[in-house]
């Protein structure tokens, strides 16, 4: 208590709150999703990022419907006249 | 369509794992659908190794430093590789040097894909309800701050982070997504959250894969 470091991470902290704040502040039911104090809430967003968020994916090719149902066991129906 | 799937009630999906300080998600994820079709195929659920694929997997993945779920899976498949329990290989949470390159006992995939189901994310609960979990590439900034509920606004899709899905539930006012992470058991529900279905949140549907076993 009372370094430097104490000192910064009381400040993120109180920054965690001010976000969790505004995130409920927009929760518009009951189903809504909870925002607050968790094991993260010392940390700045960009050490969470630096730290946890490390997946390198681009988007993928949009589905071939065939392929899918391939997948899900579904027969391709055939064309008749 | 079945209202409501979950295959943790079933016994097809292993304890939730805690990636720690390595930034393997891919590798955790990638694992846990892998897990999860064994146990639906072969009826054992047993955790394999998460290590080996972190220490092992190449096509530009960089262990604990990141990767991506799709070339990890192509790596499974194009060389064969059987995956080991994690009794065998087991976390060390770190990148290390692969300690295995030829092992034959283990589980090899026999099949993989990734697919884009933005805008047909009916056809995601069917595959998560008719095939089993997927494991998809997901935007979890948001998730820093998140203690429970079902998230349905304010996230971005900005691809960051993996996780695996293990079912859905269909019958409440907003129908959700059961996604398990690996951040330990002490986040959101047990190491699940809850995640909108319809409408792309958090990118869950840009890129989703499957496999089997």
């Amino acid at each position: 208590e009372g370094s430097k470091e104490y000192i910064f991470r009381m400040n993120v902290f109180e920054k965690s709150l001010i976000r969790h704040a505004k995130l409920n502040s927009k929760t518009v039911s009951i189903e809504n999703a909870q925002f607050g104090i968790n094991k993260f809430s010392d940390m700045t967003p960009e050490e969470f990022q630096v730290k946890f968020l490390k997946l390198k994916q681009e988007p993928a090719e949009p589905f071939q419907p065939l392929s899918l149902d391939l997948w899900l066991g579904n027969k391709p129906i055939a064309t008749t006249e | 369509r079945t209202q409501k799937v979950d295959w943790r009630k079933t016994n097809k999906v292993t304890a939730v794992n805690n990636q720690k300080d390595c930034g393997a998600c891919w590798a955790f994820s990638s694992v846990e659908i892998i897990e999860s079709m064994v146990a639906i195929r072969k009826g054992v659920l047993a955790p394999l190794s998460v290590q080996q694929m972190t220490d092992c997997a190449r096509f530009g993945n960089r262990g604990c430093q990141g990767g991506n779920i799709e070339t990890a899976l192509m790596w499974l498949k194009s060389t064969n590789t059987a995956l080991v329990s994690s009794k065998k290989y087991p976390l060390t949470w770190k990148t290390e040097t692969c300690k295995l390159t030829n092992s034959t006992e283990g589980v090899t995939i026999s099949s993989h894909a990734t697919y884009g189901l933005v805008q047909n994310e009916e056809k995601m609960v069917d595959l998560i309800e008719n095939h089993g979990p997927v494991a998809v590439a997901i935007d979890a900034t948001l998730w820093q701050d998140y203690l429970g509920g079902v998230i349905q606004h304010h996230c971005e899709m900005n691809l960051n982070h993996a996780v695996e899905i293990v079912g859905y539930d269909l019958t409440g006012n907003v129908p959700y997504y059961i996604v398990r992470n690996s951040w330990g058991t002490d986040f959101g529900h047990s190491g699940y959250l809850y995640i909108k279905i319809g409408k792309n949140v958090c990118g869950i549907a840009t890129s989703v894969s499957i496999v089997d076993v």
